[in-house]
């Protein structure tokens, strides 16, 4: 099993791949790499070394070679049409957030519940659409992933709205638990928690 | 060296098991504690293993108790006076997240530099100061964490004024990569790769 460091980590090697071309570099070292991200170049080989034999040796890495293989690796060669239900502070913040589409993440439907924002159309010409119209919309469009930014008392039946609909995935960041059918992958988000290690960290510095 | 899952786990059992407190369940097992924070009993008493001895063999865990030695490990029984540079569509979310306040991290002041925003009252009372004021709040008011939530053009020296105030530690939410000094800790939080890894998940449980 690989550790999910590991695949966080391959996800921001995407982002400093792509920042590494748009500078003009089409062949790097794992020292270079690791400048870009901030990662050890120890902890790049290591990562890589999980799934296969990547760059050649002495030469480096083929830049544009290894983003198309770690998003191979990732899942991101496909497109993964994506909605967000709770258009508040948070939601249209991630509905804004345009290296989410370069990944492979097309926002196609968002919903909420309050009257004044149904109808309103957002960037990309999403138009906010009632939560009684999620099940139909996340069937008709073939939405895969469903992401969740309403209060916590909402989100177990949102939830099961996402599900009903036919969707695959889901990103809860309500501060609450929501139970899901087996087959349904479910990752909650907490901001709280990056905070956290923060502390920790800064703790562990102040030991040392 | 303790894995950075392992403390973002620990992070969440804070918020189960003060939901546990409250639902009146002073003792609880590892099993009752998996169930509530949707993580097996097994990977529960792995993490906590790493950190010495928890609960009684066959009575299970003092709720309580095991709360505030989880708080101590992660160094949130301290208060870290917290800050917010850019306040949009994320930092007002935060800005709003009142369970940060639980882990001890109290907001104490914001900062933007659109002068419309500047001057505006926020929820408990903070008032949007303008970015040149970063360094001597943060120096007057002893402030020790940054949260980066402006545009990525505007991080670096966003992170030069904090450090410069004598911040310890910042969470940066922009898209780029800032240089801090050694003795700083930096966090870059990356929501994409939250959804790269729902899609690693979702594409594995497709191969099986
Ligand atoms: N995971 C984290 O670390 C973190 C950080 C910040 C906020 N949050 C959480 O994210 C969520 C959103 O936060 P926010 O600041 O954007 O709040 P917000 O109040 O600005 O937005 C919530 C939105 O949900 C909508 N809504 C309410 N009930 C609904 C329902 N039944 N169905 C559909 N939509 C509904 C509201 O109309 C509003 O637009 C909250 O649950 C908050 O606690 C989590
Ligand atoms: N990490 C992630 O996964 C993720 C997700 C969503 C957004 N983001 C990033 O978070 C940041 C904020 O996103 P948002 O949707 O809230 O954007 P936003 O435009 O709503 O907010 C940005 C705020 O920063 C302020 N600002 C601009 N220049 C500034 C400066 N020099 N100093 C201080 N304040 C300044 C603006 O006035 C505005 O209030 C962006 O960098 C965005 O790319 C990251």
């Amino acid at each position: 099993k690989i550790p999910e460091a590991t695949i966080k980590r391959l996800s921001t090697y995407i982002n400093c791949l792509e920042r590494l071309q748009v500078e003009k570099h089409p062949v790097i070292s794992s020292e270079m790499l690791g400048e870009y991200c901030q990662v050890s170049p120890a902890q790049i080989r290591k990562d890589l070394s999980y799934f296969g034999e990547f760059g050649v040796r002495g030469v480096g890495y083929d830049t544009k070679k290894l983003e198309a293989e770690i998003k191979e690796i990732l899942g991101l060669n496909y497109n993964w049409p994506t909605t967000v239900v709770g258009v508040g502070k948070l939601g249209l913040a991630l509905l804004n957030f345009t290296l989410f589409s370069q990944h492979g993440f097309s926002i196609t439907a968002a919903f909420d519940n309050e009257p004044g924002k149904i109808g309103t159309e957002l960037a990309g010409g999403i138009i906010i659409q009632p939560t009684s119209a999620i099940e139909d919309t996340v069937r008709d469009r073939g939405i895969l992933i469903g992401v969740i930014t309403t209060p916590a008392d909402a989100a177990q039946k949102v939830a099961d709205q996402l599900v009903a609909g036919g969707i695959q995935g889901l990103l809860n960041f309500a501060p609450t638990k929501v139970k899901v059918p087996e087959e349904i992958t479910l990752r909650n988000v907490s901001i709280t928690s990056e905070l956290d290690n923060l502390a920790y960290l800064m703790t562990q510095k102040k030991k040392t």
